[in-house]
């Protein structure tokens, strides 16, 4: 049973899913002029986007029948596991003029992957 | 060609892995790193990175109105769980779902004083040039900051105050002005002409902070080189006679850094007056208040 288990522990692991990643602006060094937040998570989307495409994998159309045309021809690349839906981060800093600026950035965090 | 974006150990990383693509060209390492460098600073909005001076001050009100935007995110972040307020009131929802970007804006010292203006007037000039040309201003605020008068004043005393924002429309051009003119008077080349933006009724025994709608103001400004950022000109007034405030009343207002009261340097950088423009890049994102 337990290597049942840790053989579909690794398969799901392999599928195309969100895992975290935690921006920390001090690694990044720009701690001295980001003044809030100190980090933000910001995930990652890693995986396989193979046969059989789940639901939860949040495919298009095309992944599906790109999936079907790789089963038959093997040089048909797989979909690709990418962030399907994304967010936005607000972050209070001082600019290249010292004014202290509270703006809002698009895109910034991931909230779900897909096979696209 | 770095922009100091890049740490020097991430610049380092990326130098080596430009290489797999450059076939060993060290200029073009660089080039391709500085070109991911500089699509950094567009995603900011900079044009260089930023490098403030140890220590500078961050307006209070900043903060208060970081964490007002977060709200229920910050409070769950820092883990705070029971009734707590920012003390500082976001503008509208109408304003805020329709930008995306807060700048606070800080007077020139230097220009507080124009030849002729009576003792109970102030101007407040705002160097606006920063503000990005492909920005979209949708409403600017002056915030002013007031005081409670703690002093027992006696019992007929008023303690209405007024507070007129002006804009100036014209600044004298010699030094020998002598005389504030109001309205359409355009008559002395030497005066200084203002056109009333605000008024507002304020009692001195409490210490908030007013907020004044200087929008058009702002916009003319930025908007032609042909209308002259003059700044605004800020008089109070005591509401039954029209006469300036005196003593400690005078105080009440932070206009200016007033040497004879205890307030340190530090803390004058969070109660002077600040201009806070609300603007909007075009990308779709808002300063809504944020929900978990």
């Amino acid at each position: 049973n337990a290597k049942k288990k840790n053989r579909s522990r690794k398969r799901r692991r392999r599928n195309c899913q969100r895992y975290g990643l935690y921006v920390d602006f001090e690694t990044v060094g720009w701690h001295t002029w980001i003044l809030a937040p100190h980090g933000y998570e910001a995930h990652y989307c890693e995986g396989r986007c193979q046969y059989p495409l789940s639901e939860h994998m949040n495919t298009t159309n095309h992944a599906i029948v790109q999936t079907l045309m790789g089963s038959v021809k093997s040089d048909v690349p797989k979909a690709c596991c990418v962030p399907t839906e994304l967010d936005a981060i607000s972050m209070l800093y001082l600019n290249e003029y010292d004014l202290v600026v509270l703006k809002t950035y698009q895109e910034m965090v991931v909230k779900a992957c897909g096979c696209r | 060609l770095s922009s100091g974006l890049l740490s020097q150990m991430g610049r380092a990383n990326l130098l080596s892995q430009a290489a797999e693509y450059t076939g060993g060209s060290r200029e073009e390492e660089d080039a391709l790193v500085s070109e991911y460098e500089n699509r950094l600073l567009n995603m900011f909005g900079l044009t260089r990175r930023p490098n403030p001076a140890p220590g500078t001050q961050v307006p209070r009100i900043m903060q208060h109105m970081y964490k007002a935007h977060m709200g229920d995110t910050y409070r769950s972040q820092h883990g705070i769980t029971d009734t707590w307020e920012t003390g500082f009131d976001l503008p509208s929802d109408e304003i805020l779902s329709r930008v995306n970007t807060a700048r606070s804006f800080m007077h020139i010292d230097d220009d507080e004083y124009i030849p002729g203006i009576p003792d109970n007037h102030i101007r407040l000039r705002f160097d606006l040039s920063p503000l990005p040309s492909s920005e979209v201003i949708h409403a600017a605020e002056l915030l002013l900051h007031r005081e409670a008068v703690t002093r027992h004043l006696p019992v007929d005393s008023d303690h209405a105050h007024r507070i007129n924002v002006y804009e100036i429309v014209k600044a004298p051009r010699s030094r020998n002005a002598t005389q504030v003119h109001r309205g359409s008077d355009r008559s002395a080349a030497a005066t200084t002409i203002t056109r009333l933006l605000d008024t507002r009724l304020i009692d001195s025994r409490n210490s908030t902070w007013e907020r004044f709608d200087v929008s058009l103001a702002t916009l003319k400004w930025t908007q032609s080189e042909q209308n002259a950022n003059h700044g605004l000109l800020i008089e109070i007034v005591r509401d039954d006679d029209g006469q300036a405030p005196h003593g400690d009343s005078k105080r009440h207002v932070r206009l200016k850094r007033d040497l004879h009261t205890d307030i340190s340097d530090d803390e004058w950088q969070h109660r002077r007056p600040l201009l806070l423009t609300y603007t909007n890049d075009g990308k779709a994102t808002s300063l809504s208040r944020r929900k978990r």
